[in-house]
C-alpha cells in the first residue's frame, strides 16, 4: 500500500542516515526516490558523502568507502525489520583497520536480536566473536568443522 | 525464534557429516582459501529453499552433492539439516502456525527441517523427520520469519551489487521494510 | 597470423599450467580453445584444479582460489610478453596467509624485469616491497603522498 | 625502458603536487580506505592516454579534476606528468622511433610525458614540455612497450573478470602473447 511504503521509505532514509554516519565516523547520506511522488514505482538514489570530502557521484569512492556505504544500507533495512539470522561472508574484506573496527561494533551491537555468522579473514573482526568455529581440510578435498579459542587461530592457517 | 544447529552432510566439500551449532550472538567461521567457509553459506540458502544452482556457484542442481578428492570417494546424496527452536511468542503471534507433524522425541517448539538431494535427481524435504513438500518448509520459514530476506545473506564478493545496481532494482530495500 | 597465434596458444597453456602449480603449491590447470581447430576465432576455457581436489566447474572454487587462478593467467601472459610497468590494485584482498606469501614471492621475481606498482592492506604483500609509499589525508578529502619504512606502518592507518 | 616518476597535481583527489618516484623492483603503496590509492591508478591510466571516463569510475572526464573538499578550495585543472628514463637497447629497436621534440635541459633518452584537463573541457598533451597530439603519445608509448596491455593494470575489485569473462572475450590473452 502506498502509505506503509512512503513509512518505509522514510524510516528507511533516517536510519541510513545514521547507520553511515556511525560506520564512518561522521560524513551524510541519503537514499532518494528518484520520483518524490512516486513512491509505489521509483527506484532508488543513494547519496553518500564520507567526513570531510565533497559530495560527489556514488561511483568515485573507493573500494572501502563503496563497501561500507553498501554495508549501512544493509544494517539500516535490518535495523528496521530484524531477521533471526543474517550471514556475512567476507564483508569485511576491502575495510582497513578503522573501519573493520567499527563495521565489528555495530554487527556486535545487532546481534543481540539477531543471529550473526560471520566469515572472514579478519583479525579484528575474530575478537567481536561469541563463538569461533575453524574449517580445515588436512585431508585434502575433504572439510571438517572445528570449535577454536582465539589463541588458535595462527594454527590453522588463517590470517 | 533461534538456530540451534546446522548439519552438513556430503553437501559441496562436507564430505562427511559436520554438525555447527550456533548460539547467540555473533559465530565466526574462519579457515584458508577453499577449505569450505563459503560451502556453508551456501548450506544455509540450500535448506532454507533455493531453487536456482547459479546462487549456490554451480550450473546444476547435483553439482551441490560431494563429487569426491584425492583421500574421498564421491557420495550419493547431499542433505542439509537445520534445527530450529521457536520461542513462545512466536506461536502467539501465528494463530495459523503451520501444523507441525508431532514427534514423539521432540518438544513441539523445536523443528528439524532436512534437505536431501540424490545422484538420482530424486529430492526431499522433512519437517521433523516426517517427508514433506518444498512448501510446507516455505510456509514454516514465513511464518517464523526465517525466509531469506535480501539483505539476511551478503554472499562473497557481492557487497557491492547494491551500489552498481539501477535505481529501480533497490525498490526492494523500501519493499522488504515496509 | 594463424602460426604466430598457435604458438601464443600453446605457449600460454604451458606457462599457466607452470605458473598455477606455483602459486598453488600443485594442482593443475589448463587454457583450452573451444574449438581446437579454430585458433583464429575460438574462444577460451579455463579449466582449474586445486591440489587435492577433484577436476569441477570453476565457478565452484572459492573466492581465493579464483582470484589466485585469475593471476595465474595473467602473470603467464605477462611472463611470455612482459611489460615494463605492471600495476595491481588489491589483487591479494581474498588471498589467506600461504597465498599471499607465495603472491608476493612472485611479484619480487616478475620484478626483476619490471617495475611492479602494488597497493595492498596485506602485511606479508608489504614485505616484499622495495620502496614502500603510504598515503595520508591528514587534511580531509587532500591526498598527500609520504615515503614509509616498514617499521612505520602502524602509525597511517593500515592493516 | 623505466619509469622514473609520476606526478599529480589537481588530479581527484590530489589537490596539491605530488611526486611519486618509482625505482626497480617492487613499489608498494599503503593507507587506510579514501585516501586516494586507486586515485593513482586512475592518473597512470590517464596519464598514458585512457579516454573513458567509466573506467576511471567517474560519468564525465571533467570529474577527474580535483573537486575540493572541507579543506580545500576546488582547482582549475587537472595534471599527471610522467618521467620516462630510456634505455639505449629501446633506440636500436626502433629504427623509426618517434622523433622527439628536443629540448635543452633533457637528455635525449629521457622523455617527459604530461596530459591536463582544464574545467573549460579543453585538454593538453605535452611532450618534454612541447604541446602534441594525443597521437604522439599514444605512438611513443607504442615505441617503448608502455602502451596499456590489458594485463598491465589490474584494477581493485575486477581480478574475477577473466574468469567469468565469456571463453570468446578471452582471446585477448593469446592475441597479446602473440
Ligand atoms: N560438490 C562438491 N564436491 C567436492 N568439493 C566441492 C564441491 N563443491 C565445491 N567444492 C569445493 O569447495 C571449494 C570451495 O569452498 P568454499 O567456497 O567454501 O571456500 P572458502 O572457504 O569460502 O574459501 P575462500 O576463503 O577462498 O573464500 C572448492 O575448492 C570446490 O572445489
Ligand atoms: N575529483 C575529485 N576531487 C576530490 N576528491 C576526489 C575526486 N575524485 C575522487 N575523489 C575522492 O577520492 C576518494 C577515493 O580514493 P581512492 O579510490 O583512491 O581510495 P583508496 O585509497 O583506493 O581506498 P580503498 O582502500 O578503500 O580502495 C573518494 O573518497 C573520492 O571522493
Ligand atoms: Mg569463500
Ligand atoms: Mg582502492
Amino acid at each position: 500500500t502506498r502509505r506503509k511504503l512512503r513509512e518505509a521509505y522514510d524510516a528507511l532514509r533516517a536510519k541510513f542516515a545514521e547507520v553511515f554516519t556511525t560506520l564512518f565516523g561522521g560524513g551524510r547520506a541519503d537514499v532518494v526516490l528518484t520520483d518524490e511522488e512516486n513512491v509505489l514505482e521509483a527506484g532508488l538514489d543513494i547519496i553518500a558523502q564520507p567526513p570531510g570530502k565533497k559530495l560527489q557521484n556514488i561511483n568515485l569512492l573507493s573500494g572501502g568507502e563503496k563497501a561500507l556505504t553498501s554495508l549501512s544500507l544493509l544494517f539500516a533495512g535490518f535495523l528496521l525489520k530484524p531477521s533471526p539470522l543474517c550471514i556475512l561472508d567476507e564483508a569485511d574484506a576491502t575495510l582497513d583497520e578503522s573501519n573493520t573496527t567499527r563495521f565489528a561494533q555495530m554487527i556486535r551491537e545487532l546481534a543481540r536480536d539477531t543471529q550473526f555468522v560471520v566469515i572472514t579473514h579478519n583479525r579484528t573482526t575474530m575478537e567481536a566473536a561469541d563463538n569461533l568455529y575453524g574449517i580445515t581440510m588436512e585431508e585434502p578435498g575433504a572439510s571438517k568443522t572445528i570449535s577454536l579459542q582465539m589463541s588458535e587461530i595462527e594454527a590453522i592457517g588463517v590470517a | 525464534m533461534k538456530i540451534k544447529e546446522i548439519e552438513l552432510n556430503g553437501f559441496k566439500s562436507f564430505s562427511d557429516r559436520t554438525v555447527l551449532s550456533l548460539h547467540d550472538g555473533v559465530t565466526v567461521i574462519v579457515g584458508p582459501n577453499g577449505c569450505g567457509k563459503s560451502n556453508i553459506v551456501d548450506a544455509f540458502r540450500w535448506v532454507l529453499g533455493e531453487q536456482s544452482a547459479r546462487s549456490l556457484r554451480g550450473e546444476k542442481m547435483d553439482e551441490v552433492i560431494f563429487q569426491g578428492s584425492s583421500s574421498r570417494k564421491p557420495k550419493g546424496m547431499a542433505e542439509v539439516t537445520l534445527s530450529i527452536s521457536l520461542t513462545p511468542p512466536q506461536s502467539k503471534d501465528t494463530g495459523n502456525a503451520t501444523e507441525l507433524p508431532k514427534d514423539d522425541d521432540t518438544a513441539h517448539d523445536s523443528v528439524v527441517v532436512a534437505r536431501r538431494l540424490y545422484r538420482s535427481g530424486e529430492s526431499d524435504y522433512l519437517l521433523n523427520k516426517r517427508s514433506c513438500r518444498l512448501k510446507d518448509i516455505k510456509d514454516l520459514f514465513l511464518d517464523t520469519g526465517l525466509d531469506v530476506k535480501s539483505y539476511s545473506i551478503l554472499d562473497q564478493g557481492r557487497i557491492g551489487e547494491i551500489l552498481n545496481a539501477r535505481p529501480i532494482d533497490r525498490r526492494f530495500l523500501i519493499e522488504e521494510v515496509a
